[in-house]
């Protein structure tokens, strides 16, 4: 049975489907079944992996509402052991119509019923907000991986976010637990980045990964070639990074 | 009565905040009374002029349920110039409480009805989605300003934004129109900024500021300190950047 993660934060832009592809690519390449699912409408995470979003047969949306089962959406990657659930622009009217439905936050958990045996681990990408979708995530997931960009901004968000974790533990989920928050986009240039990353490590004593993601070029420059940065460019500094926050991920599972 | 500008991109982490709060400032110090609107529960508008959120009498989530007038809840910031609508975490509720209200998209619309005589210019800050929030504040504009970072997953969400405000404009809110597209963080150093900013123009013809506003980590720093770019670093490349795209603003309104 694999370790459902959502990777999570509702601050807009600190690395989320960066870290999704990444980390998935460099748990797929050390040879770990994976498989991600795109849960925002903007469906960066498909896009990123080099899937066409408008050749999709069935959809994450679709999974939902129970109108198809989810092995039909799971599409292969690049990569023999990543594959992808993809999100397309019908996710977008979701928020509003989950509302309606019963059970509106456990949508994808039992979507998930049955698939999740096939792969070691599934990550889901969630969109900047806390809304159903991401409730929905949260709900599905044993752990929650937070990307926090070290900059100002990014700080102001998180009592928010920790505090709906907390709630969805006490009421839908009691298995979920923090897998741990990861510094992104850190830039040895400046001292904001190293007071931030001073501050998180100060309050999250014990639950900062180890690994730091530097803020690099070649980083933002892989989705637009529809590849994950251990595809696009293997030795650069991003590769490197999340192949080591992947060890130390499989580190954490043999711990328990 | 005042020209309203929502500043709205559901992609995440675009530069909306940086803009609305240093735009506003930049409006403000040219002699122009501004208002600061902040719908995003996060509440970045907020804390980046000073305000201190828990220290707030009555705020957007009560006007827009129609419980509270809306010059109540308006704010001076250190520029005399220049006012703020505060939000606060019980806007978090509110995507949710919305959905069950008559005229769910025109509740800040009639909060406002009355407000925007005292000013020239009223920002709207939005959260990263196309939820309710969102549309409250496309349905309350005349027009509206959207940042665009100059990366790959940026470009992605265009289209899903224009359809929602042609959809606006059509049902909801004749006056819409675009105030124009902003190219934010961008970098001299990459050739990815100049890619996206090329193929944006090329797409945008005509609506894309032709003011540019550079990556510098003077940017990032000043919300930190509670402050605009304008205050904490007057002489800086950022601080520039905004009075020249305030200018620019200007200037579409004399020539109508
Ligand atoms: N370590 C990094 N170095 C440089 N650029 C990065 C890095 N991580 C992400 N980026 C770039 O920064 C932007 C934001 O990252 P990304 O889209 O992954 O964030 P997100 O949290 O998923 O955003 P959203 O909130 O919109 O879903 C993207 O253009 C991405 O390519
Ligand atoms: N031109 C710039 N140069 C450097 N850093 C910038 C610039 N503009 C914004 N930033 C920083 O980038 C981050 C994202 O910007 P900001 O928070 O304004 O975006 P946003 O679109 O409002 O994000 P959200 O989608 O979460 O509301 C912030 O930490 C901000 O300080
Ligand atoms: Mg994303
Ligand atoms: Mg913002």
């Amino acid at each position: 049975m694999g370790r459902v993660i959502a990777i999570a934060n509702q601050k807009g832009g600190v690395g989320k489907t960066t870290t999704a592809i990444n980390l998935g690519a460099a748990l797929a390449l050390a040879g770990h079944p994976t498989l991600l699912i795109d849960l925002d409408p903007q469906g960066n995470t498909s896009s990123g992996v080099g899937i066409d979003k408008n050749h999709v047969d069935v959809t994450v949306y679709q999974c939902l509402l129970g109108l198809q089962p989810a092995e039909k959406a799971i599409v292969p990657t690049q990569l023999s052991n990543l594959y992808l659930f993809p999100a397309t622009v019908d996710l977008i009217g979701a928020e509003i119509e989950l509302v309606f439905l019963e059970e509106r936050e456990k949508r994808l958990c039992r979507a998930l019923n049955g698939v999740h045996d096939r792969f070691e681990y599934v990550l889901i990408d969630s969109p900047p907000s806390l809304g159903l979708l991401t409730l929905n995530a949260l709900t599905a997931a044993n752990g929650v991986l937070i990307p926090l960009q070290c900059e100002f901004f990014a700080l102001e968000g998180l009592t928010q976010l920790l505090r709906t974790i907390r709630r969805i533990k006490q009421n839908l989920n009691p298995d979920l637990s923090i897998e741990g928050v990861l510094l992104t986009m850190f830039d040895v240039r400046t001292l904001l980045s190293q007071q931030v990353a001073d501050e998180v490590r100060r309050h999250f004593e014990g639950t900062v990964f180890t690994t730091v993601i530097p803020r690099t070029v070649r980083l933002s420059e892989a989705p637009s070639h529809g590849l994950p940065i251990l595809l696009y460019d293997p030795r650069s500094r991003g590769a490197q990074a999340y192949r080591t926050l992947a060890e130390e991920l499989l580190d954490h599972a043999t711990q328990g």
